[in-house]
């Protein structure tokens, strides 16, 4: 096992609020222990972009996405559930926690049910028809989709007859889970082949490595 | 308005295809 450089470690918690070692984030995620440094070193970037306070803002986020400071209502939804904290900004232990659930060998089951949260933007437990329609327009209004309300409606209506098994109006966690087995397209975004590849993708990690024999 | 292939999609197809977003952007330059 690698020895703890508690220098090195106390200043980068210093330096980047919420900072957990890497060993111990490796153990709560499908992440190597040099996976989680070559995360740090995209951490580093995406949250000095704008302000450099070692935490992610909602624009850095999007930037970093979308490469432009454009506002996009469902990337703001992954926004929020990365800020586990609820405060606003991302730290590098919720980035690696939240990042994990894309990683191709977590189980479908965390990809699923990040997948329900996502939609479900009240948190009721429950995909309402509302919520979803909410998207639906806010969406194809900043994409610059034109659709009537008729056809909205329209697809609202078939998706919910082939969702809401039992007819309430709503999609439940089983009736979402039973969707997208049979529509698997819709979970493609929950798979980020990189994250297998993440070291390759940056590996100044090494340069960095606060942890010994990684 | 809205094409065939559109109206085709169930909600949640094409609020995916509407929010173009993919978190692959994080690891591309």
């Amino acid at each position: 096992m690698g020895c703890f450089h508690s220098t090195a470690t106390a200043r980068a918690r210093r330096r980047y609020p919420g900072y957990d070692h890497p060993m111990q984030l490796a153990s709560q995620t499908a992440f190597s222990v040099s996976e989680v440094e070559a995360l740090f070193e995209l951490f580093k970037t995406i949250s000095g972009s704008v302000v450099d306070d070692g935490l992610i803002s909602k624009e850095e986020f999007q930037l970093a996405l979308f490469k432009s400071k454009m506002d996009n209502i469902f990337a703001n939804r992954i926004f929020d559930l990365f800020d586990v904290k609820k405060r606003g900004v991302i730290d590098f232990a919720d980035f690696v926690q939240a990042l994990n659930v894309f990683h191709p060998s977590v189980p479908m089951e965390e990809k699923i049910d990040f997948s329900f949260k996502l939609y479900d933007m009240d948190n009721t437990g429950f995909i309402e028809r509302k919520e979803v329609k909410q998207m639906l327009i806010a969406l194809l209004s900043e994409s610059g989709m034109r659709l009537s309300d008729e056809t909205i409606e329209s697809i609202l209506d078939k998706t919910f007859s082939d969702a809401d098994v039992n007819q309430d109006g709503k999609i439940d966690r089983a009736e979402w889970e039973n969707f997208v087995s049979r529509n698997p397209s819709l979970m493609k975004i929950m798979t980020l082949p990189y994250l297998k590849d993440i070291t390759t993708t940056f590996p100044s990690f090494v340069f960095n490595s606060k942890v010994d024999d990684i | 308005p809205g094409d065939k292939s559109t109206r085709q999609m169930n909600a949640f197809q094409l609020i995916g295809m509407a929010s173009s977003l993919d978190l692959s952007g994080f690891f591309e330059e």
